[in-house]
């Protein structure tokens, strides 16, 4: 029996992580 | 100095360690600069996919939830640009498209949920993530999964389109059926066309190009029968829809062409092992329009066969075919109308949709299922052309 139950990982969307990109290709030098 | 002790396959865990810092570098090399054309040729189909997934497993084993978070959201960032920048390209796509499936089914493979467990060898249950349940990224990379599908549909649809008309319908691939001299020497073969016109050939070569590419990227093979069988849609539609509005496609001899184009498509099938993908159900109404142009066309009996005959056409594409229809010399009359009226008259119940024209850009939902790996990620090595030099094996 598992020492304790995994961690679910809460995903952004495809949509908010294509702005998260965004994001960061604009501080992007 | 400690002895330069070879470790054995045994002594790795199957899971790839990288810095912080690196990931960056890992995602320009592994997925923005890699050429489905150029070192990928030489990987094991889906390799990419197994790196991206071992190095998730070693942010998991670290349980650094912000690690596995930047890894996935920047791999899938970095699919998505490399799938803008070269998106119109089958290579590129396909090969994205078979690594996104392969990515998606480790995340399963290994979630330590017991339904993706049971083709699992006890190493690779002992290889299952330990720390994170990622059911929720599982999700956001099949709709990633779905777009690169569907970008994979419009590549393959805009280079078969031009083939189409002129390879199913306007090419003689049988010389003289249609009673026209053929001009000149009788052409060697089928395939040569005059110059700059497709032949059945071409899209018969088309489809063995997309076959073989697939398959080179170790696509899916449940994925390949959804890609091969939406194609014959794509063939069935068009060629329809053309002889739906060309009065010089309506012809005793034109179906004999089509219906030989089509037992070709068919062979093509048999030979790739593909008869149960659906794909020769979707060329059912080009079939039985090819069978109408083909029937008698006078009496009763007639009516009543061709009524139970064209299951897979509407009436109103019944009665434009016997209307468009053109005899093919003067010994052979033309479709009366009273028989048009006679087939109208039989199917009035029908509850068909008024259309004429078939929807060509229809795309079929897609389906990935589950398909796991018995590659042991502990054998897994990296290949130096992938200047990922600053991972390492654990």
């Amino acid at each position: 029996q598992r020492a304790r139950p995994r961690v679910l990982l809460k995903a952004p969307t495809l949509a908010e992580m294509e702005e998260m990109n965004l994001s960061e290709d604009d501080d992007s030098p | 100095r400690p002895l330069n002790i070879p470790r054995k396959e045994k002594d790795f865990q199957g899971m790839l360690e990288y810095k912080k810092e690196d990931e960056p570098k890992l995602i320009k090399n592994l997925i923005l600069d890699l050429k489905p054309r150029g070192v990928a040729v030489n990987l094991i189909p889906g390799l990419p996919a197994y790196i991206l997934f071992m190095c998730v497993r070693h942010a998991d084993y670290l349980n650094d939830d912000q690690k596995v978070r930047s890894l996935l959201t920047s791999t899938i960032n970095g699919i998505k640009k490399i799938l803008k920048k070269r998106g119109d390209d089958f290579e590129t796509v396909s090969f994205w498209l078979s690594n996104t499936c392969r990515f998606l089914h480790c995340l399963k493979q290994y979630s330590g949920e017991e339904g993706f467990m049971k083709h699992n060898s006890t190493r690779q249950n002992e290889h299952c993530l330990t720390n994170f349940d990622l059911a929720e990224y599982r999700q956001v990379l099949s709709d990633l999964a779905i777009q690169i599908y569907q970008q994979l549909v419009r590549v393959l649809e805009n280079i078969l389109q031009p083939m189409i008309v002129s390879g199913m319908l306007e090419h003689e691939t049988i010389q003289g059926v249609s009673g026209v001299k053929p001009t000149g020497l009788r052409k060697r073969t089928s395939s040569i066309a005059d110059e700059g016109t497709y032949t059945l050939d071409s899209i018969v070569r088309q489809l063995n190009t997309f076959h073989s590419i697939m398959c080179q990227h170790g696509t899916d093979p449940e994925l390949i029968k959804q890609v091969v069988k939406q194609m014959f849609y794509i063939i069935g539609a068009v060629t329809l829809n053309n002889l739906l509005l060309r009065k010089d496609m309506c012809s005793w001899s034109k179906g004999m062409q089509i219906r030989y184009n089509v037992s070709q498509l068919e062979e093509w099938l048999r030979d790739k092992n593909l008869m149960n993908s659906g794909a020769k159900e979707t060329l059912e109404p080009l079939i039985q329009a090819a069978q109408l142009l083909q029937v008698k066309k006078k009496t009763d009996e007639d009516a009543e066969a061709i009524c139970s005959m064209c299951n897979a056409l509407t009436t109103a594409q019944i009665v434009k075919v016997l209307n468009l229809y053109t005899p093919v010399n003067e010994f052979e009359e033309r479709v009366l109308v009273s028989f048009i009226r006679n087939i109208q008259m039989r199917l009035r119940d029908r509850k068909d949709a008024p259309q004429l024209l078939m929807d060509a850009k229809h795309i079929f939902p897609v389906t990935f299922p589950f398909n796991p790996s018995s590659l042991a990620l502990e054998t897994i090595q990296i290949p130096g052309s992938l200047s990922l030099g600053f991972i390492s094996r654990v």
